[in-house]
């Protein structure tokens, strides 16, 4: 009677536990099926604050964002592979024929979320003075930036300010030179060689970079500004999309900063629900100057997909374990006088899980 | 994930544009040529 018990016991709470999941999953989808109905008709999503958004913060992202990143590494044995790849396309619409190796080359999950794509596959617009889009995806939010306050909408109802999301504020070329001091951002203490050698560097140089950096921009008068302003652009990706980044123009690279910072979700979900999200998360920030003025790219991580890898830039490690590092850590580096030179279309970066 | 891209571009006061330009403001000014919630692919014109 016991064993007969327990035997009702588990598939009760199988059944339980997949209702649930099913009951939640059924609710997400109404709601964003209530979001899109609102964009229809010309009516923005709100910024709702709430309670799951608190609970996140309880959760250990960062080591369940690294876990994600370990299982999706695991080699998958060559006849699992399309099973695994065409699920992750249809559960996320992505389009596997643009994909250049055929689909059992890549061997794990991990190595199939940075593909390439065909030759061709993404043909530049080929206008002089157009600015491409760096990525695929959606277009979140795109307009001028107005007033002093700099500030960007991140959904109606809440805004956040350029200089939070660029590092722009003075503190931070004290920070970088404060970091000298304590180098206490290095990861480990043989890169803190290397780190506080990038620091001296961006030190000495940050300086002569300053004027065309976000922070003089950001803080100089209107009267400065002339026949100039001061655009934004905020793209998402979702995960199917092609995951590489590339230059929107040609442009010069002086400057990259790294946040430590947090890794919240940026769904739709999260973007309506989290203050500063794109401030409060991990992110990688390139800054320089293209034909037209100043010029930044934020990349910025989430808990799925954690991991940003410069091009120019291998040995940058993002996604690293918290030991020891503050969530307001920044890294920072200069390219130099003449910054790194990028021309249009150029692959500069790629997102990956974990 | 997400990219944010942060640009200087000419943004001319209609009171600043000569005669000729004042009938195609859009000649000087950057303007998107995309709309929030459009899907987009990498090398598409965001704006010009």
């Amino acid at each position: 009677r016991h064993s007969e018990g327990s035997n009702l016991y588990l598939p009760g709470a199988t059944v339980a536990t997949l209702m649930m999941l099913g009951a939640l999953h059924i609710r997400r989808m109404y709601e964003e099926k209530q979001v899109d109905e609102a964009r229809r008709q010309g009516r923005e999503p709100e910024f709702v604050a709430d309670w799951k958004a608190t609970f996140l913060q309880m959760l250990p992202l960062r080591f369940i964002s690294r876990t994600w990143g370990s299982l999706t590494s695991v080699e998958l044995p060559v006849w699992l592979r399309p099973h695994v790849y065409n699920g992750w396309a249809r559960a996320f619409n992505a389009n596997l024929d643009e994909a250049s190796l055929p689909i059992e080359e890549y061997v794990s999950l991990r190595d199939f979320f940075t593909r390439t794509l065909k030759e061709g596959a993404r043909p530049l617009d080929p206008s002089t003075t157009c600015l491409l889009s760096p990525v695929d995806g959606v277009v979140l939010q795109c307009g001028q930036v107005t007033g002093t306050g700099t500030m960007i909408e991140q959904v109606k109802g809440f805004s956040y300010s350029v200089s939070s999301l660029l590092g722009a504020n003075p503190h931070v070329s004290s920070s970088s030179s404060s970091l000298l001091e304590d180098g206490q951002t290095t990861q480990n203490p043989d890169e803190s060689e290397a780190t506080s050698r990038n620091q001296i560097e961006s030190a000495t140089e940050a300086d002569s970079l300053r004027a065309s950096s976000s922070q003089h921009i950001l803080t100089r008068s209107p009267s400065e500004t002339g026949n100039k302003g001061l655009f934004y652009c905020v793209l998402y990706l979702g995960p199917g999309d092609y995951h590489r980044i590339h230059s929107p123009s040609d442009w010069d690279v002086f400057y990259r900063r790294h946040f430590y910072g947090r890794l919240y979700p940026v769904n739709e979900r999260a973007v309506r629900t989290i203050k500063n999200l794109y401030v409060l998360n991990e992110r990688v920030v390139l800054e320089g100057r293209w034909s037209q003025g100043f010029m930044a790219m934020a990349a910025v991580g989430a808990t799925n997909v954690g991991s940003i890898e410069l091009k120019f830039e291998p040995e940058l490690k993002t996604n690293i374990p918290k030991v020891g590092l503050s969530l307001a850590t920044i890294n920072s580096r200069s390219y130099g006088q003449n910054g790194l030179n990028v021309k249009a279309g150029e692959e500069v970066a790629v997102f990956n899980l974990g | 994930s997400t990219v944010v891209l942060v640009f200087e571009a000419p943004s001319v006061e209609t009171e600043d544009l000569s005669a000729h330009e004042k009938s195609r403001p859009e000649s000087r000014n950057f303007r998107f040529t995309v709309a929030n919630g459009e899907r987009i692919k990498m090398g598409q014109a965001l704006g010009d």
